[in-house]
């Protein structure tokens, strides 16, 4: 069979203002990078599960991308991180919602499809079944980048000017697609 | 939000997807990318499919097996049944978002409806290609 692989690294709100030639070049390195890695893993006989947990690493290892290292602040300025993976032979799927203390949360999602009855594990639950598992439970803060806080202060203060006028659900709403794709 | 398909040497394909969730989130909110089937799927006798976009609509949607549904039973390539789903379900809807696509033939499929997407593929004939958009 051929090899192939896809990735993405999200989507959101490019501003031109913010996104200068040489972090757009840092970008362009760090997508090159992950999909190297993902196809070097099926040029040398691995697994497309394999493959696409190395690329997702990779991004998640990275500050630029809502994903791991870089995911955006909850309104509390936490972090919770989701993630899924699924075998196209077997149909066999696993996911974790809303994790804290995962450093690479598709990994964990892994070991829930390979290692437990469940196809989603959620909050503490997903934690614990991480700590039975020897997967190290890292501080929250471990993801914490001052790009993303900032961003987190202009959602907040838009909300805030848009709840003089409407409850929560509704001036939710009224945020850009910025604030809703991370 | 990130993720990734691929296609093995030994004709099996997969799908992945990871994210830190939405900006300002509260109660618990989780999106699309957990949700296999809104997110995340993969049968190998469809297509592998990885989303990234505003959750609420690709779980409502139910916006990667609904990719796959196409491919398997309508006989859709995986461009015309991402390009059916995105642009032409989700976009009237307001649901704006994009995926990544893998068939078990190595036909990668990468369609979005709006901006701020990167985008990154390589397969055995073809070089590294890098794209943001």
């Amino acid at each position: 069979s051929p090899i192939a692989i896809a990735i993405h690294g999200g989507a959101g709100v490019i501003k031109k203002s913010r996104f200068t030639p040489e972090k757009e070049k840092a970008y362009r390195a760090k997508l090159t990078e992950a999909i190297n890695t993902g196809y070097a893993v099926l040029n040398r006989g691995g697994t497309s599960l394999d493959a696409i947990t190395a690329a997702i690493n990779v991004l998640e290892n990275s500050p630029f991308f809502n994903a791991g290292k870089g995911s955006v602040y909850t309104h509390d300025e936490t972090h919770e991180l989701d993630a899924s993976i699924m075998d196209g032979k077997t149909r066999q799927a696993g996911a974790v919602a809303g994790v804290k203390r995962i450093e690479n949360p598709i990994n964990l999602a892994r070991l829930v499809m390979e290692e437990s009855v469940h196809v989603m594990l959620s909050g503490e639950g997903a934690e614990q079944f991480a700590h039975n598992k020897g997967v190290p439970l890292i501080d929250n803060k471990h993801f914490d980048t001052d790009s993303r806080y900032q961003s987190l202060l202009r959602a907040k203060k838009k909300m805030k000017e848009e709840q003089a006028t409407k409850d929560y659900q509704a001036a939710h709403k009224t945020l850009s697609t910025e604030y809703k794709v991370g | 939000t990130v993720g990734a398909v691929a296609l093995d040497q030994y004709g099996n394909i997969a799908a992945g997807t990871s994210t830190g969730g939405m900006t300002n989130k509260r109660f618990g909110r989780i999106g699309d990318a957990p949700v296999i089937g809104a997110g995340t799927f993969a049968e190998n006798e469809s297509c592998a499919v990885s989303a990234t976009g505003h959750g609420e609509y690709f779980i409502r949607y139910n916006v990667a097996a609904d990719i796959c549904a196409r491919v398997k039973y309508q006989g859709k390539s995986i461009h015309q049944a991402g390009d059916e789903v995105i642009n032409s379900v989700l976009k009237p809807v307001g649901g704006t978002g994009g995926v990544i696509i893998i068939d078990q033939q190595g036909n990668i499929a990468m369609p979005f409806n709006t901006q701020g997407m990167y985008r990154a593929s390589k397969t055995a004939d073809d070089e590294t290609y890098v794209a943001i958009f």
